[in-house]
């Protein structure tokens, strides 16, 4: 409404020529260029305010034509006016004289189709919004403006890219849940997601993990508790196959980001989780977990860290002093009163219940790994498993304190770090072991059974350090396995035993 | 942000979502909302004994390898901004064919150039006259401007 | 127990990647693999 008088329909004008000019199948990419070097496109363009005008009305008039195409039942929209608009910006983006130009130009453009995304999206509501133009948009841009192309230098691709990602993380369907199916679609776009997992020095991997996360995030209170109706059952299926893709091409992004994950896929999601932690270099060859008498310690792998990118030591540093108490006990194994204390200091503040539990989930995650990763360090400093006794006093000290509820998601940190041999792995299945050994009771122990068969009866993928876990516990006498009652407690449970023994003999 | 710090929704948050997601099942995007738009002359209806659709075989960069060259020059220059027009320029190329942007023609040495400096080459080339001749020509004393290589 | 995984439509054996032919994360079948060409604007003529 506050347009100058005349700036609306003077630009409907230059939108209508425009399309028709467009739409003429001869006119190539260089007379398209040549039509927009006409003054009256320059004048427009190269003020601030007037610009971001002309894009707006150019958005919301093209976004409006696009209306069922007769005869397909609304299954068919027409998109010639929002192609002209988007062909448009392409030219305008990619032409432009220099690279800061060009960016500021599609970030413009996506800023004014995030902001009419939103607005449509809050006014329509779920009856009458519907998601395909603004689909059609990015599709657009993002193709167009992510395929080689020499004029842009990689610089400016990585602009570009980083632009993307940024206007997908602020329309995630934890913002605009009306827009999850086409932003599922365009995160995992044939062209798009190589282009951010493809670049060199891996520089934008922190922004398709922060997709990823934001996906995980918006389905997890529904998978949590296995609300699977329609629509949540598909986009399900569709981060599943979004996961196996980036198992089976870029299994080392999934390596590298595994804990953050981890820390937003509920606890209920097995095979999923199971799917991201099978993830192994593509340069490494895994030794068959079923290999008779494998020596474990003896793979040169085991002395390998894993290369991790999250930054999981965050949840130990949202909670005020607790990683300078950590990392003093884990130096001098003081104050005594840290031990104790730790169990109440992994429950929320004031008994609140968040995700279904009065635990702070990252944090245990986060405490579990940091110790860990901290003792691994120490054993090969100093040559020997044992010479970590401050860590494991903390591994035996939660596993004897916390309740039922605690210690299953403790020891489900301990199991979400069984993966590809590296001293990780290595490490938590010795200590997973240890804490079956050394349990006083055998409660303990059925949980630590539990939390690794229930990893591996469900359906495939199963990570190699689960297996060889598993394997471990019930082949080698010093566990006396078979000797536990619970492994008899009642027939299905004795014959599912017998299965996966048979099947991991 | 409809989830609070933790990824929880209230339950009226949940509802809202549920009935946003269900109903955007109705515009879930299909194979033909991202097809690329690529200004195509309208297919000239031919009776149904005729191919249809292209063959796949004209994706295969191995085709282009038999093609003679006025075959590569006739769908450089008579099928323009389509794959089969890149595929017929990268084999133009492997051919030793150069391709000047400010002439639009492809040249080719006809013999070692005379001179060759960091910014051109010059000697006797021969170039596909596209325009008058739809022939190969000779050139003599030519000076190929590598600004103007493509 | 989760879900067959090779029953959502991807030849998880494969030696090419998946991601050339990935139509969508609704499509039950992989997409026809679209070639990433680019045409230089020189290559156009007027």
């Amino acid at each position: 409404t506050n347009d100058p008088a005349g700036s609306r329909e003077q630009i409907l004008g230059m939108l209508s020529d425009w399309v028709n000019y467009y739409l003429q199948p001869s006119h190539n990419d260089k007379a398209l260029l040549g039509y927009l070097t006409q003054p009256v496109f320059q004048n427009i363009l190269k003020e601030e305010e007037s610009s971001i005008r002309f894009y707006r009305i150019c958005l919301e008039v093209t976004i409006d034509s696009c209306v069922p195409v007769e005869g397909t039942n609304g299954k068919t929209l027409s998109y010639g006016a929002l192609d002209a608009f988007t062909k448009l910006a392409v030219l305008l983006v990619k032409f432009a004289e220099n690279n800061n130009i060009k960016t500021g130009i599609l970030v413009k453009i996506l800023n004014i189709a995030i902001k009419t995304l939103a607005r449509d999206h809050d006014s329509k509501g779920a009856a009458k919004f519907d998601q395909r133009p603004y689909y059609r948009i990015f599709s657009n841009l993002i193709t167009e403006l992510s395929l080689h192309d020499p004029t842009i230098n990689e610089n400016t691709m990585l602009q570009f890219l980083t632009a993307f990602s940024n206007a997908l993380i602020v329309t995630s369907p934890l913002k605009i849940p009306g827009f999850a199916f086409a932003w599922l679609q365009l995160v995992s776009d044939r062209i798009f997601m190589p282009k951010l997992l493809h670049t060199k020095s891996q520089k934008m991997w922190p922004y398709f993990q922060r997709l990823i996360v934001e996906l995980l995030k918006f389905l997890e209170p529904f998978l949590r508790n296995a609300e699977l109706n329609e629509p949540i059952r598909l986009l399900y299926r569709g981060t599943l196959r979004v996961l196996l893709i980036l198992l089976h091409d870029f299994p080392e992004f999934l390596c590298n980001f595994h804990f953050s994950f981890c820390d937003v896929i509920p606890a209920s999601c097995i095979q999923m989780r199971n799917l991201i932690l099978s993830a192994f270099p593509r340069n490494m060859r895994l030794p068959d977990p079923f290999t008779p008498n494998l020596k474990v310690d003896l793979l040169p792998e085991i002395n390998h860290p894993p290369r991790i990118m999250s930054n999981y030591a965050n949840a130990l540093n949202a909670v005020p002093g607790f990683k300078q108490d950590l990392e003093n006990y884990l130096r001098t194994r003081q104050p005594l009163s840290f031990l104790p204390e730790l169990r109440n200091r992994l429950l929320l503040p004031g008994g609140a219940v968040v995700n279904g539990t009065r635990y702070n989930v990252p944090l245990i995650n986060s405490l579990v790994l940091f110790v860990g990763t901290m003792a691994v360090a120490r054993v090969q400093s100093m040559g020997s498993f044992r010479i970590a006794p401050n860590a494991t006093d903390i591994f035996q000290q939660l596993a004897v304190e916390l309740d039922t509820e605690g210690r299953y998601l403790f020891l489900n940190a301990i199991a979400n770090q069984l993966r590809y041999p590296n001293s990780d792995t290595h490490y938590f299945s010795c200590i997973l072991l240890f804490l079956f050994q050394e349990a006083q009771s055998e409660a303990v122990q059925e949980q630590i059974t539990r939390v690794l068969l229930e990893r591996i009866i469900v359906n495939r993928p199963h990570p190699w350090g689960l297996l060889i876990t598993f394997i471990e516990l019930i082949k080698n006498q010093r566990f006396n396995f078979w000797s536990h009652s619970f492994t008899r407690c009642a027939p299905e449970i004795e014959r599912l035993f017998d299965s996966v023994a048979r099947s991991c003999m | 942000d409809f989830a609070t710090s933790h990824g929880k929704f209230s339950a009226h948050e949940q509802d809202s979502i549920m009935s946003m997601l269900e109903g955007s099942l109705k515009s879930l995007p299909e194979p033909n909302d991202s097809e690329r738009h690529r200004p195509k002359p309208k297919p000239y209806l031919t009776p149904s004994y005729y191919p249809q659709v292209a063959a796949g075989i004209f994706e295969n960069p191995q085709l282009f390898e038999k093609f003679d060259t006025d075959t590569l020059f006739f769908i450089f220059y008579f099928q323009q901004g389509t794959y089969q027009q890149y595929l017929a320029a990268k084999e133009l190329k492997k051919q030793s064919w150069r391709y000047h942007k400010k002439y639009l023609t492809w040249f080719q040495r006809h013999e070692e150039p005379k001179e060759i400096s960091n910014d051109s080459e010059q000697g006797t080339y021969v170039y596909f006259d596209y325009e008058t001749g739809w022939c190969q020509r000779k050139k003599t004393e030519f000076t190929f401007e590598y600004r103007f290589l493509e | 127990l989760g879900t067959d995984l090779t029953t959502l439509g991807l030849n998880l054996n494969s030696p090419d990647t998946l991601y050339s032919t990935f139509g969508s994360p609704w499509a039950d079948t992989p997409a026809k693999r679209e070639p990433e060409f680019y045409i230089p604007m020189c290559y156009y003529m007027q």
